[in-house]
């Protein structure tokens, strides 16, 4: 038991050891540690939860590794399309968005709809458009391509002749599991 | 997919999940981690808790908000919920993933069913534990 405590993830998948290089290996490591650390400091200082959430999210979605932010995967339109949500266990407010292209860090949108509008779930353009209105950093959407991410687009593609299949299965590689 | 739970020093349980979602989606696809309740929870008399996986079973299993509701329901622990939901429904359902959760007394849980999730835990001491396989 602890006063206070957080834990994180970058994701769940076909994720083995021979599939990963020590450096990569390394570099993952690095960064749940950098983002941990974050988190344990702003809560040490006496920090919020939805706080620690947010920043500690943050050097998430702004490492390449993780899918997220600054690296996530490709949607069928060779767009990046980013989904957040944050909750507050006290009140139980909740906001999030789903869909948007140029928001360099959708989890603070979500706590921006959770703490300065009426709803729950904002949605593309709409999203996008309530998250700048709030001051949040908008970016060009070319600001999350990454080569890895676009060439496993470009897999997939060839590998999906049948139209009604939406996302791309191959245990080998990890993007699928990182939904 | 990315997420953080956390629990601060005035009790207060906060989650949060930001993902692309899956490759080559099409048709506007969505998945669990904006789905309050599917990817993402969090109520003080319970747990944080935050998804990443097969997000079509996420929403189907109602998997963040079923753990919550298993301890406020049912007096389970954390640990015992979060593998009910995990290792139990959602594999039962034919889906895969996990979860990271903390509850109200700071309790860390970490539960997936697949070969790996990155992952990291930080507690009052400051102890930083990173896992990435399932061992």
């Amino acid at each position: 038991q602890n006063n206070f405590g957080l834990v994180i993830h970058g994701g769940a998948g076909t994720i083995l050891k021979k599939n990963l290089t020590p450096e990569l290996e390394a570099q993952y490591k690095e960064t749940l540690e950098k983002a941990a650390r974050k988190g344990y400091e702003i809560l040490q200082n006496g920090g919020t939860s939805l706080d620690a959430v947010e920043q500690t999210i943050h050097i998430l979605e702004n490492s390449p590794l993780f899918n997220a932010g600054k690296g996530a995967v490709f949607a069928n339109n060779e767009k990046n399309e980013l989904d957040a949500s944050i909750m507050e266990g006290k009140t139980l407010n909740a906001g999030a968005v789903a869909g948007v292209t140029n928001l360099k860090n959708p989890i603070s949108a979500a706590r921006k709809v959770m703490e300065n509008s009426a709803h729950v779930l904002l949605a593309r353009e709409g999203a996008e458009e309530f998250a700048a209105s709030q001051g949040l950093e908008v970016v060009n959407p070319d600001y999350f391509f990454t080569e890895k991410r676009y060439q496993s687009l470009l897999h997939a593609k060839q590998n999906l002749s049948d139209d009604s299949k939406s996302a791309y299965v191959d245990p080998y590689i990890n993007d699928y599991k990182f939904g | 997919t990315v997420g953080c739970v956390a629990l601060d020093k005035d009790g207060n349980l906060a989650a949060g999940t930001s993902t692309g979602g899956m490759t080559n989606k099409k048709w506007n696809r969505i998945g669990d981690s904006p789905i309050i309740g599917a990817g993402t929870y969090a109520n003080n008399k319970t747990c944080a808790v935050s998804g990443t996986g097969h997000g079509e079973y996420f929403i189907r299993a109602n998997v963040a908000y079923d753990i919550s509701a298993l301890m406020e329901y049912k007096n389970l622990s954390l640990q015992e919920a979060a593998k009910e939901v995990i290792q139990n429904k959602l594999k039962n359902m034919g889906g895969d993933g996990g979860i990271i959760a903390i509850d109200a007394k700071g309790n860390l849980v970490a539960e997936f069913n697949t070969a790996g999730m990155y992952r990291a835990t930080v507690d009052e001491n400051g102890t930083i534990t990173v896992g990435i396989y399932k061992e």
